[in-house]
């Protein structure tokens, strides 16, 4: 679960060749060195989650490099989804009618 | 409940895939293509209605911080009406006290809205004979998806946890050989279908299949069935023009 491109030792050339890949394809750049290095990292530890779920889904799901494949599961949920807190989601079951609805 | 349904294959139904980008705004996004796909199946009307309106008109008045696809249809129905897109373009950000809603013309409404039981029978009969509906997932096994059909366990994707509103807009099957598409034994080859969804996301159209995603069908997958929701535009026993397509 810890897995870093430092991890895989020298950097497989494989590794650079995909990640360089996966920034041409969805135009990504980054400001430093430092910030290339981390989301290397990131891309590096996504690349063995996609083979996870690769290997627990039960269905026909390729999983692999996508559009968000430098980001932390963190970040894609901070980026991407959609509640606005945790949990509350309150629970409706009635028909809402067409009139003008009740200020709360 | 016809075996396969594709509300693609209504010319003009299903509107272009849409880009959030980093705006947490999927519930406004997936209300407005249930809203657009409900006016051409119906009316034979074929807008682009305006997200932007959606997130700065919010009671809640937080639309790029998440909301639910209930509130997007609240805005819908407090304001009578939601204008273009191209009036009221997409700015990917949010506008507190900038509702323009009373600005621009509407080009759509909806009558009312309403929650569909938690059941994917009942779930596919609607969608092929109403139109597609909205639906909110655990979007854990998105990030990765490139293709195909997932299907997951509730162990490694909780489908009390959702996260991310979507387009439901069809079903059918896969063949497949095997026990599971990935375990298959020379004792257990045997031809299979997978039942899924087709489900329509909005983080543009280079992820997954062409922007859409599919999902397995009758195993409540990421929670597909916690909160089924779509508008109406007619009254419930009216029917629309087009039936869906296999």
């Amino acid at each position: 679960g810890s897995l870093t491109a430092q991890d895989l030792g020298p950097q497989p050339l494989e590794l650079k060749e995909a990640f360089k890949f996966f920034q041409i394809q969805f135009n990504r750049s980054y400001l430093t060195p430092e910030e290339h290095a981390r989301r290397l990292d990131i891309f590096a530890h996504n690349l063995v989650q996609a083979q996870r779920l690769q290997e627990e889904d039960l269905g026909t799901a390729e999983f692999g490099v996508t559009p968000f494949s430098d980001l932390t599961e963190e970040e894609f949920g901070q980026l991407y989804g959609h509640q606005r807190a945790a949990g509350g989601v309150p629970s409706m079951s009635r028909v809402v009618g067409s009139e003008e609805p009740e200020e709360s | 409940v016809p075996h396969t349904c594709d509300w693609r294959k209504v010319a003009g139904a299903i509107s272009f895939i849409r880009n959030q980008g980093n705006c947490l705004c999927c519930w406004a996004m997936a209300a407005a293509g249930n809203i657009e796909a409900l006016w051409s199946i119906n009316f034979l009307k074929f807008v682009n209605v305006s997200v932007q309106e959606l997130l700065d008109c919010g009671r809640c008045g937080d639309g790029c911080h998440g909301g639910y696809v209930w509130d997007a249809f609240s805005t819908v129905l407090k304001n009578s009406g939601v204008a273009s897109e191209s009036d009221y373009p997409f700015q990917a950000n949010f506008r507190p006290h900038r509702c323009h809603a009373k600005t621009y013309n509407k080009v759509a409404w909806i009558m009312d809205f309403i929650f569909l039981p938690d059941d994917e029978q009942r779930i596919a009969q609607y969608l092929a004979t109403y139109g597609p509906i909205t639906v909110t997932i655990n979007a854990k096994h998105l990030q990765l998806y490139q293709k195909g059909v997932i299907k997951a366990r509730p162990t490694t994707c909780d489908p009390q946890f959702v996260d991310h509103s979507v387009l439901l807009v069809g079903f059918g099957s896969e063949k497949s050989e095997g026990m599971g598409a990935k375990t298959v034994s020379s004792q257990s080859r045997h031809p299979r279908s997978t039942p899924y969804w087709i489900l329509k996301n909005s983080w543009g159209a280079q992820w997954g299949e062409e922007g859409y995603f599919r999902l397995h069908r009758g195993s409540n997958t990421c929670g597909i069935t916690k909160y089924p929701v779509t508008a109406r535009v007619q009254k419930p026993n009216v029917k629309p023009q087009f039936s869906c397509p296999p």
